[in-house]
């Protein structure tokens, strides 16, 4: 069956993934921690940039995406079985942590390390 | 709502670890950071410096060897009349179980060794207060070591995890450790007590707490002496298990 599958799968193609632009990608993206209205305890750094993955999830997942075999058949089952089952969604791989500095209500003063902040690779799942 | 606080946006997902840490930890909204919180603010900030960069990625030459560190400040100080050519003050530090489980690695106090107040030179040191037996030191200090730090030319970073590990919590989960700061006049002259009014015992001594996440060190808990166990917090046995 598996035969009958990849036969008809067709290659990776512009009009069916978009643009090449449009395709899952992590972006840059920088925020003021003033913009996320916590800038009153947090004083260090004054920046943060948690980037963020956009964009279309082509229909052969090639391997720098980093997808697990799953996604790879829910792909399948959206093309050959059930629309409704949706194709894998674009989303952070990697991420590296952030060091934040920030006064307690206590008034203790805290450097801290908090995983997971910042996004720094995208896959398809 | 650009700048503007999200306490309503964070609290429809009050569940998540950094969610969680926000809705305790941050002070309200209309309270502003100090604009000067003084030396231990400084004093981080340099540490800070130098564990990660202007963007805050933590470097990867770190050698802060802790995932979060907390500045503990004195609750107050008690100055005792001066005895001959020293100076005490009483300093009280309020130790506080954490929500989340962390595990201490790591605990000193940081105070100044050389204090300069109007024209006078004082040598400075640290010790445990100890009812009933005032010159007793640091359990850690009387096999010779750790010796105290030398962090730069003002500041002076001792080791006391010993120390602290071996107070037990209180039925409410506080502690309070008591320390003695102690100068001595190294020009003589004036009383101490002249020169020592106004000055904060802020200024002068602080604690360092270092914890680890618990889930991160799980594997490590079993290498730590038996006594550093007992930081672990209320909820780290539920999270050993679900680390298992």
């Amino acid at each position: 069956r598996a035969g009958n599958i990849s036969s008809k799968i067709p290659g990776p193609s512009q009009e069916h993934d978009g643009p090449k632009s449009n395709q899952c990608s992590l972006h840059h993206f920088q925020v003021s921690f003033h913009q996320l209205g916590l800038d009153h305890w947090i004083i260090a750094p004054n920046l943060y940039t948690p980037n963020y993955c956009k964009g279309a999830c082509p229909r052969v997942l090639h391997y720098g995406l980093n997808s697990p075999n799953h996604a790879v058949i829910q792909n399948l089952v959206n093309e050959l079985v059930d629309q409704s089952v949706p194709q894998p969604s674009c989303v952070p791989y990697k991420y590296v942590p952030i060091s934040i500095l920030l006064v307690e209500a206590n008034g203790s003063i805290l450097y801290k390390e908090y995983k997971d902040m910042i996004a720094q690779s995208c896959t398809c799942r | 709502n650009i700048g503007q606080p999200s306490a309503a946006l964070l609290a429809e997902a009050p569940t998540l670890p950094l969610i969680r840490k926000l809705l305790e930890e941050a002070p309200h909204e209309q309270q502003r950071k100090p604009e000067a919180l003084g030396h231990p603010m400084q004093y981080m900030l340099e540490l800070y410096q130098r564990s990660a960069d202007a963007h805050g990625h933590p470097r990867e030459n770190r050698t802060i060897g802790a995932t979060m560190v907390r500045l503990v400040r004195p609750l107050a100080n008690v100055a005792r009349p001066v005895r001959g050519p020293w100076h005490i003050q009483t300093l009280d530090f309020s130790l506080r179980l954490n929500q989340v489980a962390y595990q201490l690695v790591r605990a000193t106090v940081v105070y100044r060794h050389q204090l300069h107040l109007a024209g006078f030179y004082l040598s400075c040191h640290v010790e445990p207060w100890v009812q009933k037996s005032p010159t007793k030191r640091f359990p850690s200090l009387e096999g010779g070591s750790p010796m105290p730090s030398l962090i730069s030319r003002a500041w002076t970073e001792m080791d006391i995890t010993q120390h602290v590990q071996q107070r037990p919590w209180n039925h409410k989960g506080l502690r309070v450790l008591r320390l003695r700061f102690m100068c001595q006049q190294q020009n003589g002259g004036e009383s101490l007590e002249l020169l020592w009014h106004g000055t904060s015992s802020l200024d002068t001594a602080f604690l360092l707490l270092y914890f680890n996440d618990t889930y991160k060190s799980v594997q490590k808990a079993k290498l730590l002496p038996k006594g550093l166990e007992e930081f672990m917090e209320k909820d780290s046995s539920l999270l050993l298990q679900r680390a298992r």
